[in-house]
């Protein structure tokens, strides 16, 4: 398993059309300017994979997180994000050598989402990518500027942290 | 419960000082603070680099943190191995040596599981298979893949 | 209290204008959020960059954030001017453009008030008037001084 | 009112033998390779004006600032900071060119605090500095790693800086 696609549609500080990053499997590397979106690219991965918490995707409220800059509306004001897994070793239990997850939000904070194309439910997503251990809970994203936190949990914390992976 | 437990405990603590030893040439494990009351209390992370003492994780300094850091994130791959790493601007306290370091091992571990790293310094990107260039044309945002080695210089917008 | 908040709130509030848009051309201001109840209310930063629109200070990127913080402890100034300050890898984040504006407002203010700043980044070394290598021998720590800009180039130690 | 020198023994990663470090006005830059004790010489600093917090100064107790490397030990087990501030402005309230204020602390926890080689106490040293605008509260010391939560101040912690410089 690895991502092979991101589509990002209305998702921060990408407008209201698809941009698409093809990805590769090992090593890539983003880079370009400060605020040119590097980071909201990583947000919308985190977002198609079921990301509920506001603070992770640093805004205040789940709708903040739809593009806001006027003048670009061409479609509905809603924010879209579609990650294409290569799933050809079968890892997340879905027969397909690709699996797509897409989540949709309207200007509502109404969330939507596909598996292949076809809607289900953000559980089925997050059980399905536990499986894989691709879920949010694996401790495999680290924000900006936090990496020295792990190094400064507590005792408790790092105990914790093995416990919850078992 | 508690066999299991000690069995990851010790899978992570091997890996620990497996991959810190070859990044760095230092030492760092973990131990058990209380070995007969493990659930309710907790565990030390110690880091010794070369010539110096050993410290916890939590008193070293911030470039020290941040190696200390991903060898412990990579270490978890021993328990539940991740498929794709997204890490954001983890190298930004460290020094051109440091860097390079991290990003050999970045590379070494990337034949297993896919990493997607945004980052500023040119040791990741020299390394990296692919490039990404983002950049803000009137406050949204564009990408173009970069093939060759060759990072975009960021230029001022 | 309430005149000498507003007096205070003003100054602070024309200096981040001030120094923003010298800063990066775009521009920054203060705003009540209820003038009739101040000390129960707060107080908005907002952020806009050439280009962009206004923001709040908590929403815009990492780079952009660390911008706004120097400019607001930068105007804090206009209500007491500290004689120094002590910065310690402010510039992590900064790409090389805003890096370079950034030691440029700095080389400016240090003519009122000192700056110690701890930099990995070529462009605060470039600017400094002096600069002062550290490295470790065996754990311990030594200092030299290095008058011309030639940073000590760090090497593996 | 500047920095003009600052005299580092048995604190942190500076042995049990007087470091000095001569700073000039202006711009000064302090470089050098991870762990070599760039932070450590900026927590020196506010550690002689008086700085009590351990967690700002990234420890778990005072204590654990004396230089623990065995085998460099010439003299007691201390750890003592000089702070020479030019003052030929005498915006510190001391009649001297110079203001040197000193702060050790012996294996015991003990503080002692001196001004201009005379004993006093941390009460005064702080009236002293918050008098010439050089105190901790100014908001001048910017930790590793924290510039941008300065940014993510919440809305009532912007009026209470703003409140607290009056
Ligand atoms: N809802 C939104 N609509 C449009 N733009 C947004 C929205 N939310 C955030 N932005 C903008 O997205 C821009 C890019 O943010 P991002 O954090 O991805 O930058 P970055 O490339 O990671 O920069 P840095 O190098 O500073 O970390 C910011 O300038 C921010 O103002
Ligand atoms: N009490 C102590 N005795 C001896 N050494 C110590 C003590 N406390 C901390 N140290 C060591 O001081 C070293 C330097 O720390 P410091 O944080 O100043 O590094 P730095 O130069 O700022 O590095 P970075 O670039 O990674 O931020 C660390 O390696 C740490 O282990
Ligand atoms: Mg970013
Ligand atoms: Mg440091």
């Amino acid at each position: 398993v690895h991502v092979k696609k991101v589509e990002i549609f209305g998702f921060k500080s990408f407008g209201f059309k698809n941009t698409t990053v093809n990805f590769e499997p090992g090593l890539v590397s983003i880079s370009g300017p400060n605020g040119s979106g590097k980071s909201n690219i990583l947000d919308a991965i985190i977002f198609a994979m079921g990301e509920n918490k506001p603070k992770v995707m640093r805004v205040d409220k789940l709708r903040s997180l739809i593009h806001d800059i006027e003048g670009n509306r061409r479609g509905p004001r809603m924010a879209r994000s579609s990650v294409h897994f290569d799933n050809s070793d079968r890892k997340i239990p879905v027969d397909s050598d690709t699996v797509e997850i897409t989540r949709e939000m309207d200007e509502n904070g109404e969330n939507t989402y596909y598996l292949n194309k076809k809607p289900t439910n953000r559980s089925h997503i997050l059980d399905l990518l536990d499986m894989a251990n691709a879920g949010l809970g694996q401790l495999n994203a680290v924000q900006q500027g936090t990496v020295t936190r792990i190094s400064e949990f507590t005792s408790e914390e790092k105990r914790k942290t093995i416990e919850d992976l078992i | 419960k508690r066999q299991t437990f000690l069995d990851a405990f010790d899978k992570v603590d091997k890996e620990i000082r497996l991959i810190f030893n070859k990044m760095t040439g230092g030492n760092a494990w973990l131990e058990l603070q209380n070995e007969d009351d493990i659930f309710n209390s907790g565990i030390s992370y110690l880091i010794q680099f070369p010539n110096k003492p050993k410290r916890e994780s939590t008193s070293i300094s911030g470039g020290e943190k941040t190696l200390a850091a991903i060898v412990f994130v990579l270490a978890l791959q021993k328990l539940k191995p991740s498929p794709f790493y997204l890490f954001d601007e983890v190298d930004a306290h460290l020094d051109a040596p440091n860097s390079e370091k991290l990003s050999k091992i970045l590379e070494e571990r990337s034949k297993e599981s896919q990493f997607i790293m945004v980052s500023l310094k040119d040791s990741v990107v020299q390394k990296a298979k692919l490039i990404y260039g983002v950049y803000p044309k009137n406050g949204v945002s564009h990408v173009v893949t970069y093939k060759d080695k060759r990072a975009p210089s960021v230029k001022a917008s």
